[in-house]
C-alpha cells in the first residue's frame, strides 16, 4: 500500500 | 536511503545544531521565534510517535529523538531559561500561530490517506510543518539585524526541504509511482514560503 513507504521518512 | 535524503536530513539536523550553538553560545534567542519553534516540537511530535511503535532502522529512530529532544530544549530555553528567555523579542514575535494549528489540523481531516489516527496525524504533521516557519519569516522581516546565525538556520531549514523534493523525485523515477501528493504539495508550499527569504538572503 502507498503510505507504508512514507513513514520511512523522516 | 538515497543521497538526495541523507542530504536533506544532514541539513535539517545541521539547521537546528546551528540554532542550538547560537542559544547555547549567545545565551540570546533574540531573533528567534518561539512560535515558530513550539509549531516544530508539534510537528515532531505528531510524525514521531511511531517511534515506539514501529522500529524502521538505528538511524531513523536516532533521528526521530534527536529533533524531538532538540525542538522541546529549544523551546524550553526560550521559555524556562533565565538568561534566554530575556532576550526573547516577546512583543515582535506576535504571528497567531494557533490559526496555523487549526487550519492543519482541519486540513489533515479533510484530506489524508486513510482516515485513521495516526495517517490523520501524520497529514497533520506535514501540514503545519509547511507553514511552520511564517512565524519565524514575519519576524526577520520586522527585526533589524539578523544575526548570521539566525539567517544560516533559516537559510538550512528551507534548503532540508528542497533536497527532499529532490528525493521524492529520485523515489518516483526509481521505486515506482506512489501517491505522495501530500508530501509533494506540502513540499513544494514550505520550500516556496523560503523563495522570498532565499531572495535577499543571497542578495544581501
Amino acid at each position: 500500500e502507498t503510505s507504508s513507504y512514507d513513514k520511512d521518512e523522516l | 536511503m538515497n543521497a538526495f535524503r541523507f542530504l536533506g536530513d544532514m541539513t535539517h539536523l545541521f539547521s537546528v545544531l546551528v540554532l542550538l550553538l547560537k542559544i547555547y553560545a549567545t545565551k540570546s534567542c533574540s531573533g528567534v521565534s518561539r512560535k515558530t519553534q513550539e509549531l516544530y516540537m508539534v510537528v515532531f511530535l505528531a510524525r514521531y510517535m511511531d517511534l515506539f511503535t514501529d522500529y524502521i532502522s538505528l538511524y531513523n529512530s536516532v533521528m526521530k529523538v534527536v529533533f524531538i529532544t532538540s525542538s522541546a530544549a529549544i523551546v524550553w530555553c526560550m521559555r524556562r531559561h533565565p538568561q534566554v528567555r530575556r532576550t526573547y523579542d516577546k512583543e515582535q514575535d506576535t504571528f497567531r500561530h494557533v490559526v496555523l494549528v487549526a487550519a492543519a489540523f482541519v486540513l489533515a481531516l479533510i484530506f489524508n490517506e486513510r482516515f485513521t489516527f495516526r495517517e490523520i496525524c501524520w497529514a497533520f504533521s506535514i501540514y503545519l510543518e509547511a507553514v511552520a516557519i511564517l512565524p519565524q519569516l514575519v519576524l526577520l522581516q520586522r527585526g533589524r539585524n539578523v544575526d548570521n546565525l539566525t539567517g544560516q538556520y533559516v537559510f538550512f531549514l528551507g534548503a532540508y526541504r528542497a533536497f527532499y523534493i529532490l528525493n521524492w523525485i529520485y523515489r518516483y523515477f526509481t521505486e515506482g509511482h506512489h501517491s505522495r501528493w501530500i508530501s509533494w504539495l506540502s513540499g513544494l508550499v514550505q520550500t516556496g514560503l523560503y523563495a522570498d527569504f532565499f531572495y535577499y538572503y543571497f542578495l544581501r
